[in-house]
């Protein structure tokens, strides 16, 4: 409930594109920078 | 001149551009909609699935979750955030509001 | 001059903005392509089996895959409805489509990577819309380079 955009990425299922998720996994890799 | 001759050409080139943009505008339609007709033809629904050693060849000696949710589940991934001695804290939050989530974990061991 | 200037401007973003559209377009062909190849493997190994496969040894599409090391400890929390879950991970993971595991198993015929034999490239072909068919060629060999005309 604390989530907001500049806190967290967020992913719609069969919504939102795969990019998304990319962008996601990059973020994850990069250890949150 | 010159600059009369490259705006002519430049206006032409812009024509050309928009029609080429009109025209990828109406494929991404097409596209979309046949996949759309096929991923919903009643035929093809019961053979729409992948096998777990499908998965597990393509992500070998992870453990896997496999997630199937209701269309417009949210997920939310946080960014990161080092906790005590430099561990960093990864979460995945799982939102529906249609319908239950199923997760399944795909263990290779 | 300043207007052709404009005009430079705007045609590079006309650019930009066809490349783009070329580039969601290359993965919407994919995605079918895929999904069909998919289809059709499935249908014949049911019919070599004379059966379906057992409902609990198969994932349905769509679905979405979180792959993590085997190391890694997973810690779930479910609400009682399913509505709601919380997955806290010591370490990194990746979360992935249904399409990307589908190219993962090479049901995109190599064209994602712009690798795909001859035999593939005919298979995938059959697969789209006649107008899309120069398309699937261009990415046999590489990504759509080209601003690509095709008749509407």
């Amino acid at each position: 409930s604390c989530l907001t955009p500049n806190s967290a990425y967020t992913y719609r299922i069969n919504g939102s594109p795969s990019k998304e998720l990319t962008d996601i996994n990059r973020m994850i890799r990069q250890g949150g920078v | 001149r010159e600059i009369g001759d490259r705006l002519i050409e430049l206006k032409s080139e812009l024509e050309d551009l928009e029609m080429r943009e009109c025209v990828l505008d109406q494929q991404r339609v097409w596209v979309q909609q046949s996949i759309k007709n096929v991923t919903e033809d009643s035929h093809n629904l019961p053979l729409a699935y992948v096998k777990h050693e499908d998965i597990c060849g393509c992500f070998k000696d992870d453990t896997l979750l496999a997630v199937r949710a209701p269309s417009g589940t949210q997920l939310d991934v946080p960014i990161p955030e080092a906790v005590q001695n430099d561990q960093r804290k990864y979460q995945i939050h799982l939102k529906s509001t249609i319908g239950p989530i199923d997760v399944l974990l795909i263990n290779q061991d | 001059a300043q207007e052709c200037q404009n005009l430079e401007v705007e045609r590079q973003r006309r650019l930009e903005r066809i490349k783009q559209k070329q580039g969601q377009l290359q993965e919407l062909i994919l995605q079918q392509i895929a999904f069909k190849r998919l289809v059709q493997r499935n249908r014949a190994a049911e019919q070599h089996a004379g059966r379906a496969p057992p409902p609990n040894s198969v994932i349905n599409l769509p679905f979405i895959i979180v792959n993590t090391s085997k190391r890694t400890v997973i810690d779930c929390s479910i609400s009682n409805d399913k509505f709601e879950y919380l997955f806290n991970f010591d370490n990194m993971f990746e979360i992935h489509d249904d399409i990307e595991v589908l190219k993962r198993m090479g049901m995109a015929c190599g064209l994602e990577a712009g690798r795909c034999s001859p035999e593939d490239l005919k298979e995938a072909r059959a697969l789209v819309p006649k107008a899309l068919e120069p398309y699937v060629t261009e990415m046999a060999t590489g990504p759509i380079t080209n601003v690509y005309m095709t008749g509407a």
